[in-house]
């Protein structure tokens, strides 16, 4: 239920004024999500998947990670998606470590790191955060995920 | 750089005691319609100066709000049950980083338009140049963080904002000789990829994980047509029996853990 305490946080006066937030008196709440926006979305990419190909190409460093209890947009979901950009394998599938439990599994690609985090739901860093820190540094350091 | 100073943040309420610098408020991204979009800058504990900057983005479309990001997630503050006070993030993601949340589009959380036609209108697109806008401009506001090592990180819908915003980077690169947005590269977690690739993943992820019947499962895939812009009726008719009949009462972000009541 962490969501309702942001909205009891950031609805505070004293809150907004330390974040020099709402200086032009918004005329609704702040919410963790605006609905009218989500109903009266536009334009929407159908495939991020020519995107990836380009930026690959312009040399970018691109992770891309799945909690694997998330029902929403799920661990099949993602790797049925990059499978279809057809990346050569650098690395072969292997898991990945987080103190002496594995943390996930892994595989790297030319162009493209994937790793799952185990026990995780959508919001990876909520539900795992040392995993997800984990995940964040190695990716900082452009480094794969430790062996063990 | 005065504003810089005017956004710098002395204490939040009900906040401990911290060894980095925050700052937030607000950089116009149009003029016209009035849209601000709101940022909160948390720096790295320990030399903000050598680390990088990372920009964080939530998904929705309409929920990337501090609410997910900032205040569950990868921020140095937890909020407690009441709303009164915050709590170190023992794996705060700015021991690493120095971490740039922004609520976006306009019309999300503190972010706002003047233009209220605004909030029917927005999409793909408009979101990823606005976001360009408020980099460019926020680099103003920090000049220190020009040429600085940059990353983008976000989750969910943000699967399409953090690729999208990137391609723009990339090309505004291009056009310019000595470009200040130094992108290294990008991070994105349960992200919305391939509306055909990523509808088939999941309804096999319900059957795999035994959340629907075979029967469901199979209707599923007989009436539903991913590649189609709209769901037929009967689709809609067989993925609402799922929803409404097979689940039950679980956090379908976290199938295993309980969900609020």
């Amino acid at each position: 239920c962490t969501e309702n305490y942001a909205e009891k946080y950031y609805n505070r006066p004293d809150v907004q004024k330390a974040l020099h937030a709402n200086t032009t008196g918004i005329p609704y709440k702040w919410t963790a999500c605006s609905d009218v926006l989500l109903k009266y979305w536009t334009d929407s990419e159908n495939s991020i998947l020519p995107t990836y190909k380009n930026l690959i190409e312009a040399g970018l460093r691109i992770w891309v990670f799945s909690g694997d209890t998330d029902s929403v947009v799920p661990v099949t979901a993602t790797r049925f998606s990059l499978s279809h950009l057809n990346l050569k394998i650098k690395t072969r599938w292997y898991p990945w470590y987080s103190g002496r439990q594995v943390g996930g599994w892994t595989e790297v690609y030319d162009g493209l790191t994937f790793a799952t985090v185990r026990g995780a739901g959508h919001e990876v860093p909520l539900f795992q955060p040392k995993r997800a820190f984990i995940l964040f540094r190695s990716f900082l350091a452009g480094k794969e995920l430790p062996k063990s | 750089p005065k504003q810089r100073e005017i956004d710098r943040i002395s204490v939040l309420p009900g906040q401990p005691p911290v060894p980095f610098n925050q700052f937030s408020g607000y950089v116009t991204v149009n003029e016209q319609d009035g849209r601000a979009l709101f940022y909160w800058l948390t720096e790295a504990t320990t030399f903000p100066e050598k680390k990088p900057l990372v920009l964080w983005l939530n998904g929705g479309p309409g929920c990337s709000s501090v609410a997910y990001g900032a205040s569950e997630e990868i921020g140095p503050f937890r909020i407690n049950r009441t709303g009164q006070s915050l709590y170190r993030n023992k794996y705060s993601w700015n021991t690493e980083a120095n971490i740039l949340f922004l609520e976006s589009p306009a019309g999300v959380g503190f972010s706002y338009t003047n233009t209220s036609s605004n909030l029917k209108d927005s999409g793909d697109k408009r979101t990823a140049q606005d976001a360009l806008v408020f980099l460019l401009r926020w680099m103003s506001r920090f000049p220190e963080y020009k040429y600085r090592e940059f990353y983008i990180a976000g989750e969910s819908y943000a699967g399409h904002y953090v690729p999208q915003l990137a391609k723009r980077i990339v090309d505004y690169n291009k056009a310019n000789s000595h470009p200040i947005l130094n992108l290294k590269g990008f991070i994105v977690g349960n992200a919305v990829t391939d509306n055909y690739y990523d509808s088939i993943g999941t309804v096999t992820f319900w059957w795999t994980h035994s959340m629907i019947s075979d029967q469901t499962y199979q209707s599923i895939l007989k009436h539903c047509n991913f590649s189609a812009e709209e769901a037929s009726k009967h689709c809609d008719n067989a993925v609402s029996y799922a929803m409404n009949h097979e689940f039950g009462d679980i956090d379908q972000y976290s199938i295993y853990t309980p969900s609020c009541m």
